[in-house]
């Protein structure tokens, strides 16, 4: 048996908005630490892997490890039946092949329910090694959404270079180029508009633009990213999901050949 | 060139 409430419910509607772009189908794996996921795009080049700690949720039963398999698609379409402000409890039981979604009104007037077929997937978890990055930097999320925004329009790809001078996000396109620098800002008052750059080496990294974008669907579920990089390593994007875990992004790089 | 690369390239499976 297993079984979760989340009272936050649009939080889920957020988390499956982040993923949705990026993943067609994905095994759900369910455990008493909590509701992950670990999941590639269909061209293998970046990863998500997502986790909601079971202490997040305001009632969270699992009777034993095992793993759901869904289509995202299918499980945002379901999740468009939820309001915003509603309450999500999420069951299945051991042996069958459906899930059920109910959908509760924070006065308890309306009360949904829906049930989704599981699909089997065949997918291999990747072992992520605890690695130290050479530069991480915290920005805020909204300004690293627009930057992205503004050079996907220029080019195709965006180069990370980290410094001590802060951060520069370039692109080069057919029209132009364009760069735009970050430099660390921790003196304001609102630690979520604090740019912080933690460098030990200066890093240089090219990649896809068409997936970092796709990562900014994410920016609602935190206030602030986390760009961790290492020469001719995968960048890690990560979003904090507070009190409950965090959704993390990543991305291998493009590599001179 | 410049060439993308695959996660499998750098985590593997396991």
């Amino acid at each position: 048996m297993f079984e979760l409430r989340l009272v936050q419910g649009s939080l889920l509607k957020r988390v499956i908005d982040a993923i949705k772009d990026l993943v067609n189908d994905a095994n759900f794996d369910c455990s008493s630490t909590g509701f992950s996921l670990q999941a590639m795009d269909s061209s293998h080049v970046a990863l998500v892997a997502l986790l909601l700690r079971s202490e997040g949720f305001e009632h969270f039963r699992c009777d034993r490890t095992f793993s759901m398999g869904m289509s995202i698609a299918n499980m945002a379409k379901m999740l468009k039946c939820a309001s915003n402000d509603d309450i999500i409890t999420i069951k299945a039981d051991d042996g069958t092949d459906t899930v059920t979604f109910m959908f509760e009104s924070p006065s308890q007037d309306k009360i949904s329910d829906i049930e989704m077929k599981l699909m089997d997937i065949d997918s291999d978890h990747l072992g992520i090694p605890d690695a130290e990055y050479e530069a991480i930097v915290r920005m805020p999320s909204t300004e690293f959404g627009s930057i992205c925004t503004s050079l996907s329009t220029i080019g195709d790809t965006v180069t990370i270079a980290v410094s001590k001078q802060g951060v520069t996000f370039s692109t080069k396109g057919d029209i132009g180029s364009g760069n735009i620098t970050c430099r660390q800002n921790s003196s304001t008052e609102k630690p979520e508009e604090a740019t912080i750059i933690e460098m030990k080496e200066p890093v240089v990294l090219t990649f896809a633009l068409k997936y970092i974008t796709t990562f900014t669907k994410a920016t609602s579920l935190s206030s602030q990213v986390t760009i961790s990089l290492s020469s001719d390593m995968p960048v890690v994007v990560e979003y904090k999901i507070a009190e409950m875990g965090h959704i993390r992004y990543y991305l291998a790089p493009k590599i001179e050949e | 060139g410049i060439k993308q690369s695959t996660i499998t390239k750098f985590f593997s499976k396991g």
